[in-house]
């Protein structure tokens, strides 16, 4: 018997790169 | 006959590329609902961001990509971010996805990106807007 594994469930927000920019003033 | 690409799954990747830009991965949004990284739409990003209580989405277009000095897998990609249009550099592997507004994956080498991940990707470009995320309330 195998048993089933859980498969990873990734966050949205791990997908897109954080850039946060400077702010100047 | 050509020779199929060996596939992803169990192959290791390389340090820096996330094991959930492999086809396949799972997602999910902001609403719960789950996503495969490949059926992804910008629409998805945009309505996970205003769910989500202190990330906005932002718009950062490319504005230079050249090879990295110190090493041929990276590039940096230069980016104007948001409506203040801060420059922000990022050096990251060649076959790093980056989700382009309404066009989808876009990687700097496509080719190695579907080769690795077996991610449907187009050529990253000096024009396209890039989404990228920042802090609501970022003062």
């Amino acid at each position: 018997n195998v048993e089933p594994r859980s498969v990873p469930v990734f966050p949205w927000h791990s997908l897109v790169p954080f850039l946060a920019p400077t702010q100047s003033d | 006959a050509p020779s199929a690409p060996p596939p992803p799954s169990g192959a290791a990747l390389p340090p820096s590329l996330p094991p959930y830009f492999v086809k396949g991965s799972i997602i999910q949004l902001a609403n719960g609902e789950l996503k495969r990284v490949e059926d992804l739409k910008t629409e998805d990003f945009i309505q996970s961001a205003e769910i989500s209580s202190d990330l906005k989405i932002d718009s950062s277009t490319v504005e230079r990509i050249e090879g990295s000095r110190t090493s041929p897998d990276f590039a940096v990609v230069q980016f104007s971010v948001g409506e203040h249009r801060s420059q922000v550099s990022v050096e990251v592997l060649v076959e790093y996805p980056f989700f382009v507004f309404g066009q989808g994956w876009s990687s700097c080498c496509p080719d190695r990106t579907t080769q690795l991940l077996e991610l449907p990707c187009t050529k990253l470009s000096v024009g396209d807007v890039c989404i990228s995320l920042t802090l609501k309330n970022l003062k």
